[in-house]
């Protein structure tokens, strides 16, 4: 009778990527046998920084294993993804092997509860930590995808405070028979659960026990891990599920019987909680780079950035002419060189100046297009001579020999037209010479007379009559 | 290490296996 709830918000905490502490390497594991009600209870809690980076949901057997409905055990999907610590996961049908609720497993959804509400775990691509209900539409976030995600039954601590009452109330517990859901939550059994701590590292815990003759019930452990400055939480599979794996090989004592019931065996699962070296985000580094040690190693010159999704061509970016591309700058028509920075050679255009130009007479085209017409020359000879020879119309060329031959015939009339016209013009400015010069000697011989101007000009001036009167004219008439 | 399939006899379930909850 559990309603699902497609869209909208529900109740959940979101916390967000956390600073990583300097020098924090890979998860501390703590190994303890505390005392509930006089039970002695062993255990692990670990924690791991950068949970983004380290945590992982896995499916049984590796990808693929919910689809089949895989079960394995958690050795052996733990072995198989390199886990250095490894616990169950998520609840799923004993009989069929079907997981439930939500599974997003490094960055795949793998399957969908439909917004039935039980309590959810899962990290953001931005390295969100999510703890709590939600909707559909809040799993199927597409602006910012879970990369991590997994259901457990009963949300144990919320923002640090025990939260078990009200998750009865959220997860349908009414519609079950007399009890089981309360039964589930007061029992004493193995228990698993995971959550994170106020400095944002993922925390893992695991109890041993057996159901109804040891371990802890769900009060205890919500109590046990608020010491441990856990604030949120959830429960995930317990009983003969709970598995606590160290490298690959099991280092918990589970409860369920071998087919010799004087041995126990590890209980084959579905999903897996696992933690990792740091990977890389996302771990094939967009396929532009190979992840060493959780950081990529860009591939390449021009793909930068941590998760090798960015390209730099450089300060220049191009010069603006062109696109940076994982092989370097790629030049619009008429550009070429590293960085686009230059023209075109004469002679060539289009994208990286591939192609010739087809004018006639070699004539240079258009660096972007290709038309022939008068292209940018980068000296003044060069353009006049392209001038010449590309702006004559067609009618007026001549072959090349013809006109060589008709160059070589002008040039030779006009120097000698010239050198003739020099010939008379100096034999007229001699004869002139000559003959001013004869006419000059008889103009001197005889005698010459002198006219002041002024009164070649009009009346004298007063003042200078009398000046004439008194001295002799000094000139002759 | 060999240790066999285990019997799943330890059960520890939140919602009793007597009727799957019918969706609305």
């Amino acid at each position: 009778d559990c309603t699902r709830v497609r869209a909208g918000s529900r109740e959940h905490e979101s916390w967000p990527l956390s600073p990583v502490t300097p020098g924090a390497r890979g998860p501390t594991v703590r190994t303890f046998v505390s005392h509930f009600e006089h039970r002695a209870v062993a255990g692990h809690l670990t924690r791991a920084a950068e949970p983004l980076r380290t945590f992982s949901v896995l499916e049984p057997g590796g990808s693929g294993g919910c689809a089949s409905r895989r079960r394995t055990t958690v050795e052996e999907t733990a072995r198989a993804a390199g886990c250095s610590v490894a616990q169950n996961g998520g609840f799923f049908r004993m009989d069929t092997g079907e997981c439930l609720g939500n599974v997003v497993s490094d960055g795949r959804r793998v399957s969908s509860a439909g917004g039935l509400q039980n309590a959810q775990f899962g990290i953001r691509r931005d390295g969100t930590l999510v703890t709590g209900y939600l909707s559909e539409e809040e799993v199927l976030d597409t602006e910012n995808p879970f990369v991590q995600l997994l259901s457990g039954v009963v949300w144990l601590i919320r923002n640090g405070s025990i939260y078990i009452n009200e998750s009865q109330a959220a997860e349908c517990n009414e519609t079950q028979e007399t009890g089981s859901f309360s039964k589930f939550v007061n029992v004493i059994s193995a228990r698993t659960a995971v959550g994170h701590d106020r400095k944002g590292r993922l925390v893992l815990f695991h109890v041993d026990g057996q159901t109804e003759q040891r371990g802890i019930n769900l009060w205890e452990m919500a109590e046990f891990l608020l010491k441990q400055d856990v604030v949120n939480a959830i429960n995930l599979d317990g009983g003969g599920s709970a598995t606590f794996v160290l490298n690959g090989t099991l280092a918990s004592y589970p409860s369920d019987h071998c087919q010799d019931n004087m041995w126990r065996c590890p209980r084959r699962v579905s999903t897996v909680v696992c933690l990792h070296e740091p990977r890389c985000q996302p771990p094939d580094c967009n396929g532009h780079g190979t992840c060493v040690e959780g950081h990529c190693q860009c591939s390449g010159h021009f793909w930068q950035g941590a998760a090798c999704d960015e390209l730099d061509c450089g300060p220049a970016n191009c010069s603006q002419h062109g696109l940076c591309t994982e092989t370097g700058c790629h030049c619009e028509a008429g550009w070429t060189g590293s960085n686009c920075s230059e023209e075109c050679p004469l002679g060539w255009y289009g994208p990286g100046c591939q192609s010739p130009c087809k004018c006639e007479h070699q004539c240079p085209c258009d660096p972007q297009t290709g038309n022939c017409s008068l292209a940018r020359a980068p000296t003044l000879t060069s353009i006049l001579s392209q001038v010449k020879q590309c702006l004559l119309p067609p009618e007026a060329t001549l072959k090349a020999g013809e006109l060589s031959l008709f160059t070589r015939t002008t040039w030779l009339a006009l120097t000698l037209a010239l050198v003739f016209l020099l010939l008379i013009s100096a034999a007229a400015n001699v004869s002139l010479f000559l003959g001013s010069r004869t006419e000059r000697r008889r103009h001197l011989d005889g005698a010459y007379v002198y006219h002041p101007l002024q009164e070649m000009n009009g009346e004298l001036l007063a003042s200078e009559k009398e000046q004439l009167g008194d001295t002799c004219n000094p000139f002759k008439d | 290490l060999g240790s066999g399939s285990s019997r799943d006899d330890d059960l520890l379930l939140p919602y009793s296996r007597a009727r799957p909850r019918s969706v609305r």
